[in-house]
């Protein structure tokens, strides 16, 4: 079944969370800027899941989330 | 795999590490034994040599902290982020920090992670590499729970420390070759009986000789103690307290069996000895009396075991009290009522009651040759 929306918007701001620490991924605070930080922060899935080897798709799916909660070293995995 | 932007790595082979603090959940000396065998990994396969201080700045500083702990990446409880650490550099540049909110282990259980692994990991970083996208490499971000027993290094992960600190070149992977057993110039560091058999330790080698084998077995000192660095000064047993010393310079650790004892290293001037004694020539128990001599230079103490404490009446001259056997003594053991001294390639065996020179032999007499 599809994931119930509260569930999804944490998934989500998991994801933010993780892309931020580990593929500066930097989100454009203002509204204005919504459409953008979508491409941005798929842009950036992209890259993670390209590091691990994951289907790239741009999308946070299953495997992309598990694979971000698996217990890591905290440092960034790309770094500018 | 990667290094971090400009490749910061040490510009110099001799790298200091400072264990700040403890993780309540393991043993020190197994914290102390993780840390130096992750150090190990790194300087098989580089030039770079590890030394432990105890006090003062050292290059890299590792510490176990939970939450915020004074850098701009807080840690987030159990599970997520395990540890990190910086590249090279001045300042919290090298230093490791491990979260303690994790459940920090000796070996490779799912309730926890293990130690080593992780700090070898973080190692890498202190030493200047960066994530590596290769599954099963060190440098992988992602913790992998595996087998630590004879754990080796993936080959990206020697690439990419090769790529920084290029491959070994005076120091060959494996320690210099052990002298030869029946090279009638051998010569002891130290040595000591351990629960019925004598180790005898040169350099980074120990070998065995066991009342229950005729063969002499060859070890490397970490093979039995990682966290101990061979050159040991001088070695005794205790054998009421089934407890092993062993002096290094000016620093002195016990062990029973394989374990190190927490607490140690400890400076000899603990046991009595007065600062201007900066090492320890020798040393040997007496366990009828209870009392232990040092040798150092041409002197030597009496150390009593019971009251932990010097005996009156010393140094005393070793020429004066064992004659026949000269002024200075490399290592010294005591076994079926006799001591044995050694000094260069000889060995003198004396009754302990008459302290009677009984008979002057080869060091290496004890490796049927």
């Amino acid at each position: 079944f599809p994931a119930v929306p509260e569930k999804k918007e944490e998934d989500t701001q998991f994801a933010k969370k993780y892309l931020e620490s580990f593929y500066d991924f930097k989100e454009e605070k203002s509204s204005l800027f919504k459409a953008k930080n979508l491409n941005h922060m798929a842009d950036k899935i992209r890259e993670m899941q390209s590091f691990f080897g994951l289907e790239v798709t741009g999308e946070l799916n299953r495997k992309t989330l598990d694979m971000m909660k698996q217990p890591r070293c905290g440092i960034p995995d790309v770094r500018s | 795999y990667s290094t971090f932007p400009y490749s910061p790595k040490w510009k110099k082979e001799d790298v200091t590490y400072r264990i700040l603090n403890y993780t309540p959940d393991m043993l020190q000396a197994d914290v102390e034994e993780a840390i130096a065998k992750a150090f190990q990994l790194w300087s098989s396969v580089t030039p770079l040599r590890f030394t432990r201080v105890y006090s003062g700045q050292a290059d890299i500083m590792i510490s176990f902290a939970a939450g915020f702990h004074g850098d701009f990446y807080s840690f987030d409880g159990p599970g997520g982020t395990l540890a990190h650490a910086y590249p090279p550099g001045s300042g919290i540049g090298g230093d490791a920090h491990f979260d303690e909110d994790e459940n920090w282990t000796k070996f490779t259980t799912y309730s926890g992670y293990n130690l080593f692994l992780v700090a070898a990991h973080e190692l890498g970083h202190s030493l200047g590499l960066g994530h590596s996208n290769v599954f099963g490499a060190l440098m992988y971000p992602i913790y992998m729970a595996k087998d630590t027993r004879d754990y080796q290094l993936h080959q990206d992960d020697i690439d990419g420390i090769q790529a920084l600190y290029e491959p070994t070149r005076t120091t060959p992977s494996k320690p210099p070759p052990r002298p030869e057993d029946c090279d009638p110039h051998l010569t002891f560091d130290a040595i000591t009986t351990l629960r019925g058999e004598t180790l005898f330790f040169k350099g980074s080698y120990v070998w065995r000789k066991s009342p229950y084998f005729s063969e002499i077995e060859h070890d490397t000192i970490s093979s039995f103690w990682p966290s101990l660095i061979g050159g040991f000064d001088a070695a005794y047993e205790v054998d009421k307290t089934d407890r092993v010393l062993f002096f290094k310079d000016d620093q002195y650790w016990a062990v029973s069996g394989y374990s190190i004892e927490s607490g140690f290293p400890k400076p000899i001037q603990s046991l009595g000895f007065p600062t201007s004694v900066r090492k320890v020539d020798a040393a040997v128990h007496d366990h009828n009396t209870k009392k232990t001599n040092f040798f150092v230079g041409n002197k030597y103490w009496s150390f009593n075991e019971n009251t932990q404490s010097m005996e009156r009446g010393y140094p005393r001259k070793i020429a004066a009290d064992f004659r026949g056997i000269g002024h200075t003594i490399d290592a010294a053991f005591q076994k079926n009522g006799y001591f044995y001294f050694f000094r260069g390639s000889n060995q003198y065996q004396v009754d302990i009651k008459k302290r009677k020179l009984i008979r002057t032999m080869k060091s290496n007499s004890w490796f049927n040759c």
